[in-house]
């Protein structure tokens, strides 16, 4: 009944795409808010 | 369908495995406390013109080679594109079985950052109210079949995280090696997301009262720490683009956040993120309120690291102890 369950830590999006070099048109193209997922007015 | 970017997951960088199907087929998904629904690419997947090679990146679930799957007829649209429901199959994670759980297959790949990410598809933790299309989220589907012995989960981010290890979700209870001290517990004021109410937030030796009006933190096991951007106005820029001195770092302020009557500090070797020898700052900025309208804190990967976190769906509180 307790499972433990292993996590990954890998490069997170951020950090391939700054790699990958696209990261900052992307930013430039859409604002970035950490809280934006967190969609408190939508009626769920 | 309008997509949206999948801004919210750019620090996401924590995620496990998980099967689905018979015979089992297997995904990296993001554990993410944010979100309540399961969903993983498809072979019906279709790669978007932004995307660097025009294919999908990741493991995609095959239903002609799962012996039940069926197409229940039904979408559900996430924030970052649609998704279709399928007929509950079976859901795998180490021992645990859940029989049938419904869950969602992309059905185009969700947005140009998405390509990039390592993990395949999202298992959202967060409450079932917050389920798009209603669907039963993947840990209802593990209490309902006693499939766990408390109703609860806690997660430790190790503080030396690698690919091989970063931490341990554990379902179903806490590890006591895991954490030292007492658990202290908050109530969660909004059954949605995992969110609690922050009394107090101090610099130093100094509390700042910008929580005398309340303050709402969320805590989530998937990405960054974010403060009130108001807080950092004269910026201008986003705090992850802070440069800073790592000589100077042993000099700045232990913040300290205050919930339920507790105090919880982080250290500036937490919070200040030293690569290489570059030192930026492991805080981001965020100017969206809360629900009610107070002041929104996200205590992220950062805060997780150094407290062990416990999400407790039975008496609906989250619990924090030294990790």
């Amino acid at each position: 009944g307790m499972v433990r369950i292993k996590l990954r830590k890998a490069k997170s999006i951020r950090e391939k795409m700054k790699e990958a070099g696209v990261l900052d048109d992307y930013l430039k193209k859409y604002k970035h808010d950490p809280a934006k997922k967190y969609r408190f007015s939508e009626d769920y | 369908v309008v997509d949206e970017p999948i801004t919210n997951h750019l620090d996401s960088s924590y995620f496990g495995e998980i099967s689905i199907g018979t015979p089992p087929q297997n995904f990296l998904v993001l554990f993410d406390t944010g979100s309540s629904n399961l969903w993983v690419p498809s072979t019906y997947c279709r790669a978007l013109p932004s995307s660097p090679s025009r294919a999908v990146n990741h493991a995609k679930f095959q239903p002609n080679e799962s012996s039940t799957f069926t197409y229940n007829g039904q979408s559900f649209t996430l924030s970052y594109g649609r998704k279709l429901t399928w007929r509950p199959l079976p859901l795998q994670i180490q021992s645990i079985t859940v029989t049938n759980q419904e869950f969602g297959l992309s059905e185009n790949e969700p947005t140009q950052p998405f390509y990039y990410a390592d993990f395949d598809g999202i298992l959202g933790m967060g409450y079932p109210s917050l389920a798009a299309g209603g669907t039963p989220t993947a840990l209802q589907g593990m209490l309902q079949q006693n499939q766990l012995t408390q109703p609860i989960f806690s997660f430790y981010f190790s503080r030396q995280p690698t690919y091989s290890y970063g931490g341990e979700l554990i379902l179903g209870g806490v590890d006591t090696q895991l954490f030292q001290g007492d658990i202290v517990w908050a109530p969660v004021t909004q059954e949605l997301y995992w969110q609690v109410m922050l009394d107090e937030f101090a610099i130093g030796q100094s509390a700042t009262g910008w929580c005398s009006q309340g303050c709402q933190a969320i805590v989530p096991a998937d990405g960054a720490p974010a403060v009130p951007g108001q807080l950092r106005s004269g910026r201008g820029r986003p705090a992850d683009q802070l440069w800073l001195n790592c000589n100077e770092v042993q000099n700045m302020p232990t913040i300290t956040f205050v919930i339920n009557g507790a105090q919880l500090p982080l250290y500036p070797s937490a919070y200040v993120l030293n690569n290489n020898g570059y030192c930026t700052l492991g805080i981001e900025a965020t100017y969206l309120p809360s629900q009610n309208g107070q002041p929104l804190w996200i205590l992220g990967d950062v805060f997780l690291k150094e407290y062990y976190t416990v999400f407790d769906t039975g008496n609906n509180r989250i619990g924090f102890a030294t990790s």
